[in-house]
């Protein structure tokens, strides 16, 4: 199966070639591709070619035919229904980051326990309370939740979701480690890894 | 030099070995470090020896070694001075994380340009005006910055930063590209990335 550093580069591909193709451009090389990505232009031959996409010597890739070929691989084939659980500083942030919009998946459904927040609509979107959790998310048929809640909630969250019985993903931001059943992938993202590995690079690699 | 993905995978044994450290575990094996971090075995096994540390067949490693010797490679030659830019709801969400402490950095001051915001302390952090940004930055002598403006003040807070004089490092959330000098390191971080790597793998990969 395909390796996840590989999948995030085909998003950032994919989002490179939307803005070059709205930008009306013709060719790109795997050198400019890199260099705007900061990765290697082997590194770039080698992912396209692994999708299928062989590059013309001297002169690149055809934007246009390389949109569309990575497009349909990343592309929906189903609009994926995600809730946000915890509509904190986190969750308000993820919620107002444009980069969230997309047209594979839509945000149907926010839960929190706080009643100045429940009842409400937040970025357009209705907030229920936790409580509900399990039948709304069963009604709405939720498939994806986004969980940033406090660690001390995680778990509980969890299982009100599961129960629901059309869950299939996790992305959590919880400091705290969640079960599952067998049936649900979890990725946990953690930011402060990234500040790790700038550090890391900064001191100058390896030592 | 080494792959982004491996220093990942470094931070992650980090603070794994540091837990079981913690739980007085004796050894582990790269099978049970796969489980628990969701890679290979192989993967473990080939990092780790890459990093030169072979483990005993049939037995795993020696828990206390393997920590000191990850510890060495990622520990603290100097205590880095962070700052973090525009304390809206993503930058006090960073502040409250607390995976985000650290022995390696020290998060000395945060800009904003509210002045409900200014002139206060967050988090126990003192909150400066973003107009005396330079100057405060090179006081203090700021080496990373966290930028968490909206993107329309990204690059205007980065040419602040720069003119200070001591800035290493950026890792911002900023929606916008911005400009640096040659000598700074930007890493861009896009949680919504992870959202679309983890409907990615539920789409079950390539079709
Ligand atoms: N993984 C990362 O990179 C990362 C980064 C920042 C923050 N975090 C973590 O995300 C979590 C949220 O951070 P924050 O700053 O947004 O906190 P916050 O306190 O601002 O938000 C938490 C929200 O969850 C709600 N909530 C609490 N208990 C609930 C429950 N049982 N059911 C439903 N909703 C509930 C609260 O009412 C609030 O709206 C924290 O645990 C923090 O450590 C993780
Ligand atoms: N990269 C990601 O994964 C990701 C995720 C969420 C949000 N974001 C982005 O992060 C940014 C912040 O999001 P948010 O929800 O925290 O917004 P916010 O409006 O809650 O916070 C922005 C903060 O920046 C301050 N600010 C504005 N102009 C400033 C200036 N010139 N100098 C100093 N401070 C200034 C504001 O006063 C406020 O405190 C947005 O652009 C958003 O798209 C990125």
């Amino acid at each position: 199966r395909i390796a996840e550093p590989t999948v995030e580069r085909l998003v950032l591909y994919y989002r490179l070639l939307m803005q070059l193709h709205n930008e009306e451009r013709r060719v790109v090389s795997s050198q400019e591709i890199g260099e705007l990505l900061g990765l290697k232009a082997s590194q770039v031959r080698k992912d396209l070619s692994y999708f299928g996409e062989i590059g013309k010597r001297g002169v690149g890739y055809h934007v246009e035919r390389l949109y569309q070929h990575i497009s349909g691989i990343l592309s929906p084939n189903r609009l994926w229904k995600i809730a946000l659980v915890g509509v904190g500083r986190l969750g308000e942030a993820l919620l107002g980051h444009k980069a969230l919009r997309s047209e594979k998946f839509r945000i149907e459904a926010l839960f929190d326990n706080d009643k100045t927040k429940t009842g409400t609509e937040i970025c357009g979107i209705p907030c229920y309370d936790s409580d509900d959790m399990t039948r709304v998310m069963k009604e709405k048929g939720i498939e994806v939740m986004i969980l940033t809640v406090p660690a001390n909630a995680a778990q509980s969250s969890v299982d009100k979701a599961v129960a629901a019985g059309t869950l299939k993903g996790i992305l959590t931001f919880a400091t705290s480690a969640i079960s599952v059943p067998d049936d649900v992938l979890v990725y946990r993202v953690d930011i402060s890894v990234e500040l790790e590995k700038l550090l890391f690079f900064l001191k100058g690699g390896l030592d």
